[in-house]
């Protein structure tokens, strides 16, 4: 009956509402220190104390994953526009080789709901000390519950490799700044290889357009790599660059200036126009 | 890239 439904939504609410006394760190310490297994939003705090919410994935691997930030295009026709929050949004610029800088400050924006419909970075980006990530690409606007489902690619890496870089993003791009100019296509960051959850290599590969495949081998998560015109990107999801540098057709994130005017959190994923399954496409 | 890459959000967790 309507009544019931009601006590029910209530009850579910009440116990989605005890979450807000949980006191940890990261979703590790949620479901270590309180048992919690259900995927969901939880509360998380800071080691200065700031309180803030988070979607939690207790599932994958064991469990125990915390979102911390989430690289969303609003306009692929955009360059460097309102919304590249992780490359520029103040234009494409060789006077601002970093960008906007996001991915080494303790800057915070958006919302854990709204993650796959606007970029989205929390305190845990720099504040948690983790060994692993995990990498979730899901359909633009997908609602929360149904991520996991909808994603059509998922994968984790399992070896640790973030003890050796500071323990999480902010400390590794300490080490590989997203800087314009910073280097050459031979210094790249770390790859690192990963253990699919959604997907396989071969369907990594089909993601990318006809002639960044003869550039990169799928399998691996890489960092910081640095294309021909000396413009730095963040990440290369699902890939590692061996041979070529044209990375802005693959890799995301980066930072102010790209020669001539590929600048934007996806770069150049639309250079021979998209999904045509052509050139750079 | 294809357009479901790049009409997809990607979001990023640590453990």
């Amino acid at each position: 009956t309507p009544q019931n439904l009601t006590r029910t939504n209530f009850e579910h609410l009440e116990r989605l509402s005890n979450r807000s006394r949980y006191v940890a760190r990261s979703c590790k310490e949620i479901r270590d220190r309180y048992n919690e297994q259900e995927d969901g939003l939880y509360y998380l705090t800071t080691a200065n104390g700031m309180v803030y919410q988070t979607f939690c994935d207790m599932t994958t691997a064991g469990g125990g994953w915390t979102l911390v930030a989430s690289v969303h295009e609003n306009s692929i026709n955009g360059r460097c526009t309102v919304g590249d929050r992780w490359s520029s949004q103040q234009g494409n610029n060789l006077n601002l080789p970093d960008g906007d800088g996001n991915w080494s400050n303790r800057n915070t924006f958006g919302t854990a709901e709204g993650a796959t419909s606007d970029d989205f970075k929390n305190p845990g980006y720099y504040d948690i000390k983790a060994e692993d990530m995990s990498v979730w690409h899901v359909p633009n606007n997908f609602p929360l519950d149904h991520w996991n489902l909808a994603a059509i690619l998922r994968y984790h890496t399992n070896n640790r490799f973030l003890r050796l870089y500071g323990g999480n993003l902010f400390q590794l791009f300490k080490h590989y700044p997203v800087r314009y100019n910073i280097g050459s296509c031979s210094n790249r960051g770390p790859a690192v290889p990963i253990v699919y959850d959604h997907g396989d290599r071969e369907t990594t590969r089909m993601f990318y357009g006809l002639k960044p495949r003869k550039e990169f081998e799928p399998g691996f998560i890489t960092f910081r790599a640095i294309n021909n015109e000396r413009a730095a990107m963040a990440i290369c999801s699902g890939v590692k660059p061996i041979a070529g540098c044209n990375t802005e057709h693959y890799c995301i994130g980066g930072g102010g200036y790209f020669y001539p005017d590929q600048c934007g959190d996806f770069p150049s994923f639309d250079y021979d126009s998209l999904g045509m399954g052509q050139g750079w496409s | 890239a294809s357009k479901e890459m790049t009409e997809a959000a990607v979001l990023l967790f640590y453990r």
